[in-house]
């Protein structure tokens, strides 16, 4: 249990929300949300010092390189950006990231997959837009792959998925899929955010709150 | 050869979707 308080320097950060608040509706306890406020900090004051995380910041976090376009960073921003007003706030970034952590149930991974992957927001992954995520898959990497070859992945894929055979991946079919193939989801995962105060020690000095654990 | 991969498989090993990245010091 913390006591709420928060430094000046918290306050001051636009969409700065109470670490008590985000620890109750996530699997952080409080020391971990003000850890990952540090890394907070760091990110959103990358290129510019506003206290948001703006597409660029993430870009560089990810990418090292600011101006890297890649359709599933732009997908992941877009869905952390809850409010849809082109940046994370410090609430946003916690409750999104908290769907990463180890102890958040699968289905909830499944579940943000799902979405990450449903492009056009249609509820369904459609074959086109597996195509178009195969190939912004293959851009990004030095792997060259004939048209011919997407295409046999693609059916392939769908022939496996799609198991109703509508031409399109609905939630519950995308859950059996990852049923069969849990190694889809193990990027939903990042054993990082168990030992975030163990990689943002530095959050002990700013801390003004005590954790009972 | 019969393709085998699984696209899914494919994408999901992103850069864009390896978040670890953002914990990097």
């Amino acid at each position: 249990m913390g006591c709420g308080h928060s430094s000046k320097r918290a306050r001051s950060v636009p969409g700065y929300e109470d670490p008590n608040t985000l620890s109750s509706e996530t699997p952080f306890t409080v020391s971990e949300v003000e850890a990952l406020f540090e890394l907070f900090k760091k990110l959103s004051s990358s290129i510019i010092d506003d206290g948001l995380i703006h597409k660029e910041e993430f870009q560089l976090a990810l990418f090292r390189n600011s101006n890297r376009k890649n359709l599933f960073a732009d997908r992941v921003f877009d869905s952390f950006d809850v409010k849809r007003n082109g940046v994370i706030e410090f609430g946003e970034f916690v409750r999104s990231l908290s769907i990463f952590h180890p102890n958040t149930p699968a289905e909830d991974k499944i579940a943000f997959a799902f979405r990450l992957y449903d492009l056009r927001q249609t509820g369904f992954i459609e074959r086109e837009e597996l195509k178009e995520m195969v190939l912004a898959l293959l851009n990004e990497s030095d792997l060259v792959l004939s048209d011919d070859v997407v295409e046999q992945i693609v059916h392939k894929t769908f022939v496996d998925a799609d198991s109703n055979g509508d031409g399109k991946i609905d939630p519950n079919e995308w859950k059996d899929f990852v049923a069969k193939n849990p190694s889809l989801i193990k990027n939903m995962t990042l054993p990082y955010l168990k030992d975030i105060t163990l990689a943002f020690p530095s959050f002990v000095l700013n801390s003004e709150v005590e954790d009972s654990d | 050869r019969p393709v085998t991969m699984n696209a899914f498989e494919l994408i999901s090993h992103s850069q864009g979707l390896n978040l670890s990245n953002l914990f990097d010091k």
